[in-house]
């Protein structure tokens, strides 16, 4: 199966390939495509109308009183890169100058207090864990009075991957969420939703009940540094209108990049 | 989904009796808009389209009173043709302890299915399995396994330590003459999740398994998984081959046309299924069940 383009003109058909192939989905194709359809250029035009969907600003923060905590929300179906994703946010606001700590909020999953704790010691942040099949609301209300104590700036709490098919699970990120606002007024401040690059068409699906149901403040785009190309951001830029902020570029702490919708076109078109 | 795009379209044929070529290929347009939502591969999509379209021309459904149906029958037995008319079982052949190897992408499911794989073969076989974290890079991936291995009452056994100081074969070695004098009979190692792009990795991949030498290389894939899965599977076939697939995740609402795509371009047998994140969600693979669900 060849699946990049070499070479320097593209047609329509060509682009229709590397739009498919990219996972954009078939109806974002035809839309794309019908946009650009009489152009002299087809790849600069398709290029710039990908770079204007993706261009969207960040929603405005919720009012926050000075030197109250940020609270941050990590969401997503299982297995997307929540925990190592809040491993290099963690890593990255500590390097702005930001006191972090946070909440290991997944006491569900195996291991899953254990592996995060191993990501705050890399980050050089603090933790609060509970013991496994405690209650996560329980967990990131610990967090937060930890927060306010230590007069932690950013706090960023991990939750169980779910599948956004289950309703109680669902359920249950809306009262995480109840709790915090009833905690740090606002919060969470900002609810990233995890998107896994290597999915399909599912991710759109998921964007749009995590949206509805966690109030999903921006998309983190994770495995990007495969071969896969993460096109359903697009559709889930262009019918939700969250913005893309982070893309995830592999295991470490260092590989998390602030979404640049420029680099995003050219390494689909090259 | 398929079934009722498919069944707008012909509520539309009715109305111009008979079929023929060009409405046709207004059908066929609308099952390729249809398996592309599902992920199925595009190039796979066009080359199963052109073996409908074959079918669909011949005297089966042009003769037909019920062109409809006809068209549908042909999609559904097309799509079982290609994921395997029969399911295939694990082989577990050879002098115990036989050896099975669980690779694939970051997230998709490894560690949880090798501990379903483990409770399976238990259960369900009478098998005394051993399973191996070989994961040394993911924060606590061995702490995972093993409590997983608790949950389903199986023997445990972690190499991070080992492999900091000795060589792959010589741990592979070890484990396997533990298991022997343990009476372990199958050994299920966990891999790391890695790219396939990534060739230092799967140099790394090929020498535990020619260590290792498993009966079986499965690779366990998400199912909702989008069109980088033919790539993806090819790669690792490559790389260092895979003699069945497990698809993860099918508790979703995610089509799984991934898997029409991995059997129609590696040829390669999907074996199980898991349904859940709990020990007890693993199916084995039943052709006809996932056509319907691709079909929608
Ligand atoms: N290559 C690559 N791997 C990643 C990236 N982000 C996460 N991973 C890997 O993906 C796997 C899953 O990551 P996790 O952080 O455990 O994902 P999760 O969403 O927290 O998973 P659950 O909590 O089980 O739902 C791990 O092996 C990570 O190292 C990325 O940007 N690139
Ligand atoms: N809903 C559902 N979740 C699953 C299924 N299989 C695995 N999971 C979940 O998917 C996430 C990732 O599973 P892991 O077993 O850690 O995946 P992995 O392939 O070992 O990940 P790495 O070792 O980091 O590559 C976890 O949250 C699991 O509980 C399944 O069939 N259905
Ligand atoms: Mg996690
Ligand atoms: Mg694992």
């Amino acid at each position: 199966f060849r699946s990049e383009k070499e070479g320097a003109t593209y047609d329509l058909k060509s682009l229709e390939e590397i739009l498919l192939q990219a996972d954009f989905g078939p109806r974002t194709t035809a839309q794309l495509l019908a946009q650009v359809g009489g152009s002299r250029d087809l790849a600069a035009d398709l290029k710039n109308q990908i770079i204007r969907i993706l261009t969207l600003p960040p929603p405005p923060a919720p009012a926050r009183e000075e030197g109250d905590t940020r609270v941050i929300f990590l969401v997503g179906v299982n297995g997307v890169g929540k925990t190592t994703t809040i491993g290099k946010l963690a890593y990255r606001y500590r390097q702005q100058g930001e006191k972090v700590i946070l909440a290991a909020g997944d006491t569900y999953r195996a291991a899953a207090s254990d592996q995060l704790q191993i990501w705050a010691e890399r980050a050089g942040v603090d933790i609060i864990t509970h013991n496994p099949g405690g209650d996560p609301a329980a967990v990131i209300f610990d967090a937060l009075k930890a927060a306010r104590a230590r007069k932690a700036g950013v706090m960023i709490a991990d939750t169980a991957g779910r599948l956004h098919t289950r309703a109680q699970l669902m359920d249950e990120l809306k009262k995480l969420r109840r709790i915090a606002g009833r905690e740090v007024p606002g919060a969470p401040h900002e609810v990233f939703l995890v998107l896994d690059a290597t999915l399909g068409q599912n991710s759109l699906v998921q964007a749009r009940v995590f949206l509805e149901v966690a109030g999903v403040t921006g998309v983190i785009l994770a495995k990007l540094d495969g071969t896969a190309k993460g096109g359903m951001a697009v559709a889930v830029a262009d019918e939700l209108k969250i913005p893309i902020r982070y893309a995830g570029m592999g295991e470490r702490l260092e590989d998390l990049a602030e979404f640049s919708p420029e680099e995003f076109a050219r390494a689909l078109i090259p | 989904g398929i079934n009722d795009r498919l069944s707008q379209v012909f509520r539309k044929l009715k109305g111009w009796g008979k079929l023929s070529e060009s409405n046709i290929e207004e059908t066929l347009r609308e099952i390729r808009l249809a398996f592309l939502e599902a992920d199925v591969h595009y190039q796979v999509v066009n080359d199963f389209l052109s073996q409908v379209k074959s079918r669909a021309l011949g005297q089966e459904v042009i003769g037909s009173l019920t062109p409809g149906q006809q068209f549908i029958k042909i999609v559904r037995e097309e799509m079982i043709r290609i994921l395997g008319e029969k399911s295939q079982d694990l082989d577990l052949s050879g002098s115990p302890p036989v050896g099975i190897m669980l690779i694939g992408l970051q997230g998709s499911g490894k560690t949880t299915t090798a501990a379903k794989l483990a409770g399976f073969l238990k259960k369900s076989r009478g098998r005394n399995p051993l399973l191996v974290a070989f994961d040394s890079r993911r924060p606590a991936a061995e702490e995972q396994l093993e409590i997983l291995a608790g949950r389903v009452g199986v023997g445990f056994y972690r190499t991070r330590e080992e492999l900091a100081s000795n060589r792959v074969e010589q741990v592979i070695a070890g484990i396997r003459e533990q298991a022997q004098t343990r009476g372990y009979d199958v050994i299920i190692l966990d891999t790391a999740g890695r790219l396939h792009v990534d060739t230092e990795l799967m140099s790394e991949l090929a020498v535990v398994r020619d260590a290792l030498k498993p009966r079986e290389t499965l690779l366990v894939v998400d199912a909702m998984v989008g069109q980088d899965s033919v790539r993806m599977v090819q790669n690792f076939s490559a790389g260092v081959g895979v003699s069945g697939i497990i698809l993860s995740k099918l508790d979703g609402d995610a089509r799984g046309g991934a898997a029409l795509s991995i059997r129609a371009a590696a040829g390669i047998p999907i074996k199980f299924l898991g349904v859940g994140e709990k020990e007890e969600d693993w199916e084995v693979f039943y052709p006809e069940r996932l056509a319907d669900r691709i079909l929608g």
